[in-house]
């Protein structure tokens, strides 16, 4: 099972290093495994995040701000995604921290990875509206009572205000 | 394996019957706040066998029926039928001959739930082990929570290694 | 002291109250002290927040949304400040979890107390660029360097993207 | 009381001095992710007196001063300056005839500090007395981190009662 964890990790480590570059724009990134302890066995370690944006020094996670947390978090999601598919994924206003740009490179690698997995995403940002291939707008018009219906992009943006 | 239909029925918000039908690629939930729509998301947790009460935004898992507003009374069941097509590989409940899968979950207030797999009662642990056959498997970083993506980075880094550890 | 404390909970609990009723434009919230054991100190009591959206029910706080618990934060604070006053508050993306009718209820009130504090709000949305007395854009022309330049509404808008 | 200007040199990514002039009223700050809005806020902060690294999102209190990019060096001073006016009842320092008192903060890379009011050398404990004469007092509410809004809600009931610690 050794094996298969270390495995696992450089698959994932080589694709975080790829979707993290397309995510920023440039810089790089990479994952490491940190042991507990010298000499600990290496299915104990921790996963340290090691990632540099474009035009900055290597610096620790604590550092980044609201919107680089978000987008490399995205970033180690999309890699576990290539490495191990999933069919659905659920991301619940994962675009809210991003700016303008952000949202739109975010929204393309979603495209991209929507061929073969399909994604259910709450989000009250317009550009990712934009992508989607089914758009439900959820209403309160009894309060308390959710209903579901299915909008067109101009209602959906209506309903949410962008 | 896909997504086809999700129909909810007195879970949380939702205390009429209500059905969203996925299409392949991306589907977009939008609307104001409060309006329900992280409540579909906790659905597809919940349906999928979560046990955790706290994962679901509440004290105890009967926290998930609908709790009634000021005109109407709460109900006395939540139930979610998530349909899935094309799936592969369900061998282990001798489903494989079928190309869709509908699977149930029910809670009542008398604290007793239901599972059920194309209509036939079945165990939690069933509707498990039909997921990790189709890949839908653990759910670690397939739902990701509002206001929880920038969790995975603050994390410690022991933390962080259950994500190697899903995929291997 | 133990008077102090009861004087100052219950200002904050009226004027709670109050401001939660102009946010939410409805329903009812209300602060409880609840003691840690029976017959302990008020003074080691927990403050417990009770709060009811408009046409909902009364219920827990957990179940509540983003954006509710938001605006309830929202309210909490603004309480603070009718009762005692700061002269400053510095507010980081508060309104990003709220929805355009949320973001306005939140930017009027905001202006309603810039009267007697200043408020220093950073903001990715329009509506509460709009009501800023000053704009500052912040930008990293030259990057991992921060610089600040003054700028008018319509470049404001451009930098955030809205 | 009332904040008329910030001046930052070395200070996160404020490399080279900056300052902001704060209107009565509303000032707005925008700009896209990561180019240092949250850090004028830490800078508000950490001139008013704040002790601890964690609340600076740093590991050392050492992590605010201007650390390099790619082409430019690290610094080896972070200093602060925050002017006020309109200061009333300051008297507990013998400011109280200044109607402007500006806080200076500098931290060096060997770990010494230096604060002082109206360039007159004092201790951190002068800064956060004249800030309680003058209201500024905590920042318990008056800070609201990027994304901590709900923080407020989601903490015990024991840890929020400091609330109304404050206001008493
Ligand atoms: N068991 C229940 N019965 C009735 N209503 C419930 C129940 N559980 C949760 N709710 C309601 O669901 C609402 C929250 O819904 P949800 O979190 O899905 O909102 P949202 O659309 O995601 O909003 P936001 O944009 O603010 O995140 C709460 O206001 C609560 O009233
Ligand atoms: N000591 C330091 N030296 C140099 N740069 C630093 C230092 N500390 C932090 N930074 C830089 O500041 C950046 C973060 O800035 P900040 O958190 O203010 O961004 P922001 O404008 O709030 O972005 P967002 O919209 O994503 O929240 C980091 O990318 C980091 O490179
Ligand atoms: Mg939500
Ligand atoms: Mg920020």
């Amino acid at each position: 099972s050794e094996e298969l964890f270390m495995d696992a990790f450089n698959a994932i480590n080589e694709t975080f290093k790829t979707v993290f570059l397309s995510l920023f724009g440039g810089g790089r990134a990479e994952l490491q495994l940190v042991p507990p302890e010298e000499g600990s066995d290496v299915l104990d370690s921790g996963l340290e995040i090691v990632a540099q944006p474009p035009g900055k020094k290597l610096q620790s996670l604590l550092l980044c701000s609201g919107g680089e947390k978000a987008l490399i978090a995205a970033a180690l999601v999309f890699a576990c995604f290539l490495v191990k598919p999933s069919p659905f994924c659920v991301l619940d206003e994962v675009d809210a921290p991003l700016d303008e740009n952000n949202v739109q490179r975010f929204g393309n690698m979603l495209k991209d990875f929507a061929g073969k997995t399909q994604f259910i995403v709450i989000t009250h940002s317009r550009p990712t509206m934009e992508l989607a291939d089914a758009l439900y707008g959820v209403t309160m018009d009894e309060p308390g009572v959710s209903r579901l219906v299915s909008v067109r992009l101009k209602e959906a943006a209506e309903m949410a205000g962008v | 394996m896909r997504f086809h239909k999700l129909e909810m029925t007195g879970f949380k918000s939702f205390a009429d019957k209500t059905s969203v039908t996925f299409e392949p690629g991306l589907t977009a939930v939008v609307g104001p706040n409060g309006c329900g729509k992280s409540n579909i998301s906790d659905g597809i947790r919940w349906v999928l066998g979560e046990k955790s009460a706290k994962n679901m935004r509440g004290e105890k898992m009967e926290d998930v029926i609908f709790n009634g507003t000021e005109v109407r009374k709460p109900t006395g069941m939540a139930e979610i039928n998530l349909t899935l097509q094309d799936v592969e590989g369900a061998d282990s409940l001798g489903f494989s001959e079928f190309k869709e899968i509908t699977i149930t979950r029910r809670l009542y207030r008398s604290g007793e739930s239901e599972y059920l797999i194309n209509k036939i009662p079945c165990r939690l642990k069933d509707i498990r082990d039909l997921l990790m056959d189709t890949g839908v498997g653990s759910r670690a970083y397939s739902i990701i929570e509002q206001g929880k993506i920038g969790q995975i980075i603050t994390s410690k880094p022991e933390e962080r290694r259950f994500i190697i550890e899903e995929v291997a």
